[in-house]
């Protein structure tokens, strides 16, 4: 399955 | 005291349609530097960043730090009211639930004010590290979006790829596959018709064909886009803004689960 991951997952809150 | 004159304010009407369709709301960050916006899309797998430097207004003032909530659909229909050639202004008081936009014809002879109200939005913000991407394309803003629209009726996921020769964009679903090729141009008359890619490593990543589609409602801003890749980060396709800034959207890959 192909998966869409949140920006989350590479950028962290600031 | 935020006050911040276009003479253009058509830019104003391209950056909200080029907005309003990944975001319902946002928060216009305003200070002495100019307006920044970031926000992420409801599913939060895009984020728009938006730079309009304080310099490229026609005049600029903003003696506070200050964040306008905006709802993006009511500014619109503020925006719709002002014409291509109208002056616009954009004022608002320290601490205001208000924000004015004023719309002067050419002549001065038709002078417009619109009140809008603010809002309280919660704010999430993402730190994004510079990065030296393995790919940076450059190629017509419109040849993209022609791209983008062609592919999204093969499947729902595009596939870019990058090498020396070239960046291949790619799609397939039940109707067959769909492949479109573009050579870095050698000789081009006008400088926005160029194809350029700047290449460190091949990169190959797969998109949601939908946000690649919300991001090309840019277009209109500038007559070249730039695509930025590299192996397993987002995406980030960045139109420039005139003299004054620029829209950068970012995109997380889809990965093979």
């Amino acid at each position: 399955a192909i998966l869409q991951p949140a920006l989350g997952d590479y950028y962290g809150h600031i | 005291m935020f006050e911040a004159r276009l003479v253009q304010s058509s830019i104003l009407k391209k950056v909200l349609e080029a907005i309003k369709e990944l975001l319902n709301e946002a928060t216009f960050d305003c200070s002495d530097s100019g307006i920044q916006l970031q926000a992420m899309d409801n599913s939060h797998v895009s984020l728009v960043s938006l730079n309009l430097r304080s310099d490229g207004f026609d005049k600029y003032r903003c003696d506070r730090n200050l964040s306008m909530g905006i709802n993006l659909a009511s500014m619109s229909k503020i925006m719709k009211c002002a014409g291509n050639d109208d002056v616009l202004t954009m004022k608002a008081q320290d601490n205001a639930d208000l924000v004015t936009f004023m719309f002067e014809s050419q002549n001065q002879e038709k002078v417009m004010d619109y009140e809008m109200k603010l809002m309280n939005l919660d704010q999430e913000h993402l730190g994004i590290p510079e990065t030296d991407y393995s790919c940076v394309i450059k190629l017509p803003s419109q040849e993209f979006a022609r791209i983008v629209r062609d592919l999204s009726q093969f499947g729902e996921s595009v596939v870019i790829s990058c090498t020396k020769e070239g960046i291949k964009f790619s799609a397939g679903g039940d109707i067959g596959n769909a492949n479109i090729k573009l050579a870095q141009t050698s000789n081009v008359d006008k400088d926005e018709d160029a194809v350029t890619i700047e290449m460190q490593e091949p990169v190959s990543l797969t998109f949601a064909c939908r946000y690649l589609n919300s991001f090309a409602k840019a277009t209109p801003l500038s007559p070249q886009v730039q695509l930025s890749m590299s192996a397993d980060v987002p995406l980030v396709v960045e139109y420039k803004i005139g003299d004054i800034g620029h829209i950068r959207y970012y995109l997380a890959p889809k990965i093979e689960d």
